[in-house]
């Protein structure tokens, strides 16, 4: 583990008194190493370490604590910091429907988190109503319905229509169904495609969603702030869902998401089946990052 | 100007982050690092062209050779059909890259049987469906919920009485992490040995090219459970580099077979080193 390794290197710390720049080189150095390995991005490591440093100078090395338990702290409670401390909620909006729109990259797990969502939030007493907008890819619209039977939820699409036609129908159907909240998943694209980007564009400015969401496959690397800050920049989202929390990468890229664009991650995915979806606890993250 | 061995400090710290960046990792990165810095003090050069030439091969030799990178759709003497599995985690592309497989045999004059063993996942089978129309290839699948061991074995079965030439079994994603899965995994294939002895006789992973360091986690489990002989990265076509596939094609020895660069039938390319080295420092 980082304490480990850290306690290896920093045991000619005790006795020392003090943390200074000289005798934490190398522990940062291996502080640096497991946070790429966890996939942070690597300019959010130089700046993480940078923070790290600062807060260590000085320290007294308190004897109840090995010196790599203390570095660790530090780090430990800046992650936890960066990551988030306030638990974030989905904005609902004081007139119904509610508008929560789905985007992000080919496969991170929109369709599925939007069966999921709804799931949670007809458990919480609201009637929520999926809409089908992804017309590219083959059957998406069949994987929706098939989701929304599951959990005997409507899913709402056209199969005539184009998306941004999808998207304001389903509005005017929620509200003579009387659906309080309206779920659009959208297709996978890449940040840098233009006409899909500008498809989510005029999806979001023609419904005005009150909270738009953006899934991100946890075992993504260094992408990760090449893609949200595209998306951030272009639609603005709300928040971000990491999904596929159940496996064992390290999930860095929730580091790297939150500290460049500044959104909050408000679920997160922790399986296939619709019950699958928790919320975020930093301090779970940061000790996941951390390995 | 006389030739040198040695490379400029800056320059090395460059390399390094263009590295990082594409997701090569940090210990391989430094392995890559410290055997170029070899080679060039081995060989010495003058110009920065002649630096440039060297470290892009000496990257690209990383890669296992791909036998086939000339004739990506060779089948070889004697082995009919030809049987390919497909897998891998969750949303990589192994369905939409199997639509575009069938393609490219079926337009090389080949008969193709596409298996649909994903039996799990919400409307897999009419995804695989719309790929089979597209490709114009059979496709051999069962209802929902099914034993995906069945339907491996049915497809394998159906192309031998048809004596088609090629099959594909597209199989559910998995976590590696996830034993049961990976068991169900072994099943398949000990099925497909069953309605053919040397089959399969080619298992692709497939890899999502925005994958970071877990993609060498990917490919050891999936490769101790049932040995994987090639890898397909898909999604080249965004910004992410695929870096993780120079340490994967080194964990477990295998041949990059194809690229994906994006979601319509033709946007599969059979894998170019030298191509993917370049990419990778534009
Ligand atoms: N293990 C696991 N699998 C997940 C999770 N979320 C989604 N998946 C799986 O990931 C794969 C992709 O999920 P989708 O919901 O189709 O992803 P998508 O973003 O809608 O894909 P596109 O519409 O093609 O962009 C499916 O196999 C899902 O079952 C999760 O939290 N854990
Ligand atoms: N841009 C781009 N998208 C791709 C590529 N390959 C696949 N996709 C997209 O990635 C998403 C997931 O593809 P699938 O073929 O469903 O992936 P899968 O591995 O079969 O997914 P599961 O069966 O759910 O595990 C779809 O939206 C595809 O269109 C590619 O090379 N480039
Ligand atoms: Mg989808
Ligand atoms: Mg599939």
């Amino acid at each position: 583990t980082l304490t480990q390794k850290l306690d290896t290197v920093l045991h000619k710390l005790r006795g020392q008194g003090r943390i200074s720049e000289t005798n934490i080189a190398e522990s940062l150095r291996e502080v640096r190493l497991a946070l790429l390995d966890a996939d942070v991005n690597i300019q959010v490591v130089k700046d993480f370490i940078d923070t790290v440093q600062k807060k260590s100078l000085g320290q007294e090395v308190i004897t109840s604590l090995s010196p790599g338990q203390l570095i660790v702290k530090i780090i430990y409670d800046e992650l936890v910091k960066l990551l988030g401390t306030e638990k974030e909620e989905i904005q609902f909006s004081t007139t119904p429907p509610s508008i929560i729109m789905v985007v992000g990259l080919q496969g991170s797990g929109k369709t599925t988190f939007s069966g999921k969502l709804a799931n949670l939030l007809k458990s919480k007493g609201k009637n929520p109503l999926l809409v089908a907008a992804d017309t590219y890819r083959p059957a998406a619209i069949d994987q929706l319905e098939t989701l929304g039977k599951t959990i005997d939820v409507p899913v709402f699409t056209n199969r005539k229509e184009k998306p941004l036609s999808i998207a304001k129908q389903s509005i005017d159907h929620a509200r003579s169904t009387m659906r309080d909240v309206v779920i659009i998943d959208t297709a996978g694209r890449l940040a840098i495609d233009e006409e899909m980007m500008q498809e989510v564009e005029s999806i979001k400015k023609s419904v005005q969603p009150d909270e738009i969401l953006f899934v991100v496959d946890a075992m993504i690397g260094q992408d990760a702030v090449t893609t949200a800050k595209i998306f951030n920049e272009r639609i603005n989202f709300d928040g971000v869902v990491l999904t596929k929390l159940d496996g064992d990468t390290r999930g860095g890229a929730a580091l790297s998401i939150r500290s460049i664009v500044q959104k909050p991650i408000k679920f997160i995915g922790v399986g296939e089946k619709l019950d699958a979806l928790e919320l975020f606890y930093p301090e779970r993250m940061a000790s996941r990052i951390l390995g | 100007i006389s030739a040198t061995g040695k490379i400029d400090e800056n320059f090395l710290e460059q390399l390094e982050e263009i590295f990082i960046r594409a997701d090569v990792g940090a210990e391989a990165t430094q392995t890559i690092i410290e055997n170029i810095k070899k080679k060039v003090k081995e060989v010495r050069y003058e110009t920065q062209e002649e630096l440039q030439t060297i470290i892009r091969e000496q990257l690209a030799s990383i890669f296992v050779p791909n036998k086939y990178e000339e004739e990506p759709l060779t089948i070889p003497e004697g082995i009919k059909p030809y049987v390919i599995m497909v897998v891998g985690v969750n949303g990589a592309g192994k369905t939409t890259t199997i639509g575009k497989l069938a393609n490219r045999y079926k337009e090389a004059g080949k008969e193709v049987f596409i298996g649909a063993a994903d039996t799990f996942r919400a409307a897999a089978n009419e995804q695989l469906e719309v790929w089979a129309q597209r490709a114009g290839v059979k496709i051999i699948q069962q209802k929902q919920g099914s034993d995906p061991a069945a339907v491996a074995f049915d497809t394998v079965q159906s192309a031998q009485s048809k004596n088609a030439d090629v099959v594909i079994i597209d199989t559910a994603g998995r976590l590696h992490t996830k034993t049961h899965l990976m068991e169900e995994l072994k099943k398949i294939k000990r099925a497909i040995q069953k309605s053919h002895s040397t089959a399969p006789h080619e298992i692709l992973l497939v890899l999502d090219s925005t994958t970071g360091q877990n993609a060498l986690q990917q490919a050891k489990l999936f490769n101790e459970v049932v040995g994987v002989t090639g890898l397909i990265l898909t999604k080249l076509d965004g910004t992410a580099k695929g870096g993780i596939v120079f340490a994967v094609s080194r964990l477990i020895n295998v041949p990059v077979r194809y690229i994906g660069v994006g979601e319509q039938m033709d946007d599969l390319q059979p894998f170019n080193s030298k191509k993917f080295v370049e990419a990778l420092f534009s």
